[in-house]
């Protein structure tokens, strides 16, 4: 029974058997998107495929790409420098040219959002990074700043709408140098609770975890449900 | 008078057949995270000219079981998928990307002859 294996990877869309060293966290939005079409399958009621009505927006390709970017220390004393300096960089090269981009999200998750470690309010700073980073500087020259946001802290997870910027890189892709992520710390919520700076921030290292989750629509795959929905 | 209806068996008509893929069998449960397999159904069985009316046939169907009664070179009807259903498969590809993708008409869930 010689399973035509080469033949149904490339139906799924994939040339190769994919062989992950490690399984990423799965994140419950998609597991939701995911029960909830086989439960709608599975009792038979038919769903548009090419709208993902979880998210409110049309799409029939979901991926969640992970953070493949890198901490960056400042040669500064710990109290003159942000607690944290990250280059996040996501790679966009398993999104196809025929595929249209309709939503680019995000996701900063600070730590788990429990009571037990109230921290200090931070402040978190998002820009464009649109020069190529050069080794000998510590960080690289911020460009275009898009997010100036205080959040308390423990935060859970913050999203942001990335969706023309990922346009813009999966148009261009030597523009796709990634997002420059600052998090300082902003005093302390509590004066009565003294927070070790440097414990803190280690903790903020530990906790962040970045992901961008990336819809597209498939214009090949797709043309039938809009003639439905016409 | 009415034409003898030849003893066709049961599991000789057309009908649905479960066949199920485990993706463990192949390997695949090292990418896949879900599902665990898929239902690869599929439709056999004849259909005779004295059941295409049950054997939740098309009219065409019923027309040219009748011409193959009538002329055998004709062929007969053939049993057919009539309601499908999609898959979704969420899966990690080589970039460590997890995937969630979802395939139109994959699972064969009703037959008839057509």
């Amino acid at each position: 029974f010689q399973f035509q294996e080469h033949a149904f990877l490339q139906f799924l869309g994939l040339d190769k058997v994919p062989s992950p060293q490690k399984f990423q966290p799965v994140p419950y939005i998609l597991k939701k998107i995911f029960h909830d079409q086989e439960t709608a399958a599975t009792i038979g009621i038919s769903r548009d495929l090419c709208y993902v009505k979880e998210l409110g927006v049309q799409g029939n390709i979901l991926r969640l790409l992970p953070d493949q970017g890198f901490f960056l220390y400042s040669k500064n004393l710990p109290q003159a420098s942000p607690c944290l300096q990250k280059l996040l960089y996501f790679n966009l090269s398993a999104v196809k040219d025929e595929e249209r981009l309709t939503m680019a999200q995000l996701g900063l998750d600070l730590g788990p959002n429990t009571y037990y470690h109230l921290g200090p309010d931070l402040e978190l700073v998002l820009s464009l990074v649109q020069e190529p980073h050069v080794w000998d500087r510590s960080i690289p020259k911020p460009g275009k700043m898009f997010v100036l946001q205080s959040v308390p802290w423990p935060q859970g997870v913050l999203h942001f709408n990335l969706l023309e910027v990922a346009k813009d890189w999966s148009n261009n892709p030597q523009k796709n140098l990634g997002l420059f992520l600052e998090i300082l710390v902003k005093g302390q919520r509590d004066s009565g609770v003294n927070f070790q700076l440097e414990d803190t921030c280690a903790r903020l290292r530990c906790s962040l975890h970045a992901s961008l989750l990336v819809v597209t629509l498939n214009p090949k795959q797709c043309h039938s449900s809009s003639r439905k929905r016409r | 008078a009415a034409i003898p209806a030849p003893k066709v068996s049961c599991k000789n008509l057309c009908h649905r057949h479960q066949l199920f893929i485990n993706f463990r069998d192949l390997g695949w449960h090292k990418w896949i995270i879900a599902p665990k397999g898929f239902m690869a159904n599929y439709c056999h069985g004849d259909c005779p000219f004295s059941l295409t009316t049950s054997l939740n046939g098309s009219n065409y169907a019923f027309m040219q079981a009748l011409m193959h009664a009538v002329d055998p070179a004709i062929p007969q009807a053939v049993c057919i998928p009539t309601k499908l259903s999609p898959i979704s498969m969420l899966y990690q590809d080589n970039d460590d990307n997890v995937i969630l993708r979802h395939y139109e008409d994959m699972v064969v869930d009703e037959c008839g002859c057509g």
